[in-house]
């Protein structure tokens, strides 16, 4: 699955998402990354997010839009996207999943649930600043 | 670091940041980079998790999910079980923008994409049938299906309920390539 968040110079916000879904799904299964608030959100005067993962669970929890709510309210981007994933995590201690953030001004972070195989979670960032795709990693929580 | 515009994106998908980079830059929307960077990863199957030819169903077909979203206008267009079209973000985007709509699904939306112009094509490869028979092949495992019988952790199907409800989701070993 991608899940893509882009932030114009006006600080427009657009996200979107694209998958095949997991292997071997019942036929007619859809996962989170369809659903707005859960796959991906974005709205121009708070920030963006999207989320990858289980999306069996994931889709219960509309992780994007706590991310993006709690920007509104003026948390960071990291620890928005940390508290989407505690809010998982708490009911399903196991679970796969991560999430990028980014709010209107251009400041992002990440979060992913930590689990054997997979303590950290890599994204990729453009931005003027660094003017080529650079692979980012965050350690789970 | 708070530096517009930006790109963002799931997994080191390179090329999908710098398709929607270059997007933005040679003029277009904060939602035609979205389209165009999450369209780049479907051309090239991002690692198997993106496009055709990838996590073939119990039936061993491959179907796409996609959404995207106008934070200007909270407009959203998106599409589920996609079948035959490659183009998955393409459709939603089409979804948002040809119809009153949200969210199409399935057949009808496969439908609604051929209608609207998208070429009809067929979603397996010969790595996503390798893939199914190997599953057939592993008795069907790993497997979705809970409260039926044959078992499912033994046994393909077809399946029936269980009268009585027993079995929870169990934790299962993950695979970072495999996920929504």
């Amino acid at each position: 699955t991608i899940g893509m968040i882009v932030i114009n110079q006006a600080g427009q916000v657009a996200a979107g998402t694209s998958t095949n879904g997991a292997s071997h799904k019942i036929p007619g299964r859809v996962g989170d990354s369809p659903i707005a608030g859960a796959g991906a959100y974005a709205d121009s005067t708070a920030g963006g997010a999207a989320a990858t993962g289980d999306g069996d669970i994931m889709m219960r929890f509309l992780p994007s839009y706590l991310a993006v709510e709690q920007m509104r309210a003026g948390v960071d981007p990291p620890t928005a996207c940390r508290t989407a994933i505690t809010r998982i995590k708490k009911h399903f201690p196991h679970f796969f999943g991560a999430i990028v953030c980014a709010n209107t001004t251009g400041s992002y972070g990440a979060a992913c649930n930590k689990l054997p195989g997979f303590s950290q979670f890599p994204f990729m960032v453009f931005n003027q600043k660094s003017n080529v795709p650079v692979k980012e990693m965050v350690d789970c929580v | 670091s708070a530096v517009l515009p930006l790109v963002i994106n799931t997994w080191p998908f390179q090329d999908a940041t710098a398709t929607a980079w270059s997007t933005l830059s040679s003029g277009g929307s904060a939602l035609d980079a979205v389209e165009k960077g999450c369209a780049q990863c479907e051309i090239l199957q991002c690692d198997g998790s993106v496009g055709y030819g990838g996590s073939p169903d119990e039936m061993g077909e491959t179907t796409l999910d996609a959404m995207i979203m106008n934070g200007d206008t909270m407009e959203v267009g998106a599409v589920g079980d996609l079948r035959r079209i490659k183009n998955a973000i393409g459709v939603a985007r089409a979804v948002m923008e040809r119809t009153k709509h949200t969210f199409l699904v399935g057949e009808s939306a496969s439908v609604f994409a051929e209608n609207m112009g998208f070429p009809v094509e067929d979603l397996s490869t010969n790595h996503s049938l390798d893939i199914f028979t190997k599953w057939l092949k592993d008795s069907c495992q790993p497997n979705y299906r809970q409260n039926v019988s044959p078992d499912p952790s033994k046994s393909c199907g077809p399946y029936k309920p269980h009268t009585m409800l027993q079995q929870r989701r169990r934790h299962q070993l993950i695979d970072i390539h495999a996920h929504d």
